[in-house]
């Protein structure tokens, strides 16, 4: 409780005033290596001690939940355009839970490692080995959490962290006396599997009117859409349809204009 | 663009010390994205499906949404992929709404719920922030998301 209290946030520069707990700090998830993560909680707004907790991770790889889940999706402060103060999110998600941003792998937001070979080969099991340490870490340090309904939930990449962590934690459960009490995991935009992904892919933007028919019966033709590595072919055929044919849009967003 | 904001806040010697996050000096500034690490991203499972059968096979909550004018990692993509679940549907294709708005589209499937979100990028919270929560407040509950 001692070090839970330590990590308390009272107030952050340019926040406006709120009832609800937020804590925010370290946890060490490998000491040889020196690897720790960084979590930012936000309390629910009311009852937080009979809400369940949501843990939210965003993906990239390399992308941090603090700059994205936290500060521009479902967090409850979202930060003006001079970066002088924040403003309150009335569509929070803390609204209804206790909401738990962590950055993982390290190396990410504020996250490290002392070992900086680390951020040269770091992957999908190294992420989902010190995810779980951290949350059991985590618990340690907030026991009024033990016990509590935990669900996870991400988007994009972490279509691979999400569920990978949730089935590091169903194998932990199976030999723990503290089983942590996972329920479910919810994800959006999720990278699933490549074939299929890569594959809708093109035929959305072909749906969607983005590429030409052409285009989009040599990209169908050319690429194989299992492997990591595309052919040159291939991938000069992506490069045409996203410079070319798409043309200047925000690809997040297809309607809308690019951030310069 | 607002991530360009959190670039400089987070930045801020004041909102660090405020948040007792950098308390060892990391050699880099914090950045919404880490360039090295996704360059350098080592081992990557092809497919998560698998994992989805083991963990819908183990009773786990399971909902997939999508934001349909995302082209990074668009709708498409993901029902080609929950296809290949070959999962039954108890609850068939339906509009769901959110303060009498079309929210988008939903089917229940026996181990897994999947929901389109009608004009969402690739954030989808950021761009629907309101029908986001009522997703959030379904799947809590482990209802189908609402028919009017």
């Amino acid at each position: 409780a001692a070090t839970a209290e330590a990590d308390r946030i009272v107030s952050l520069p340019g926040q406006p005033k709120v009832a609800f707990r937020q804590y925010s700090g370290y946890v060490t998830v490998d000491e040889t290596a020196g690897r720790a993560l960084f979590y930012w909680l936000t309390e629910a707004q009311s009852q937080p001690l009979s809400k369940p907790l949501v843990v939210w991770l965003n993906g990239g790889p390399g992308c941090s939940s603090v700059a994205y889940g936290a500060s521009e999706e479902i967090g409850p402060f979202r930060i003006n355009k001079t970066a002088s103060g924040l403003y309150l999110n009335k569509f929070s998600w803390n609204t209804e839970v206790n909401l738990l941003f962590l950055e993982t792998p390290a190396g990410v937001g504020f996250s490290y490692t002392n070992r900086s070979s680390d951020l040269l080969d770091t992957g999908d099991h190294r992420t989902a080995k010190d995810s779980l340490q951290f949350l059991i870490r985590w618990m340690d340090r907030f026991p009024s959490y033990k016990g509590r309904d935990v669900y996870l939930t991400g988007e994009s990449y972490a279509g691979h962290y999400v569920p990978q962590l949730a089935r590091e934690i169903v194998h932990y459960n199976a030999h723990s006396k503290n089983p942590i009490k996972i329920k479910g995991f919810m994800v959006g935009n999720a990278v699933t599997d490549n074939y299929h992904d890569n594959l809708g892919t093109v035929t959305y933007w072909w749906s969607h009117a983005m590429i030409s028919d052409k285009t989009y019966r040599q990209l169908v033709n050319t690429c194989n859409f299992r492997q990591q590595k595309e052919s040159n072919e291939c991938e000069s055929l992506y490069y045409y349809a996203m410079d070319q044919e798409f043309g200047n849009i925000d690809q997040y967003n297809i309607y809308a204009p690019p951030c310069n | 663009c607002t991530e360009k904001y959190a670039e400089i806040y987070y930045n801020r010697p004041d909102v660090q010390k405020a948040m007792h996050a950098n308390t060892t000096r990391i050699p880099y500034k914090w950045t919404a994205c880490s360039e090295t690490l996704n360059r350098n991203w080592n081992d990557t499972d092809d497919s998560i499906l698998p994992i989805y059968r083991e963990l819908i096979a183990a009773g786990l909550r399971i909902w997939v949404f999508s934001g349909d004018v995302d082209s990074v990692v668009p709708v498409t993509a993901t029902r080609y992929s929950l296809a290949q679940l070959k999962l039954s549907v108890t609850t068939p294709w339906y509009p769901w709404y959110v303060k009498n708005q079309v929210g988008g589209w939903s089917e229940v499937y026996k181990g897994l719920t999947f929901a389109t979100v009608r004009g969402a990028g690739h954030e989808v919270p950021l761009f629907k922030p309101r029908a986001a929560l009522q997703l959030l407040r379904s799947f809590l509950r482990g209802e189908p998301l609402p028919k009017s």
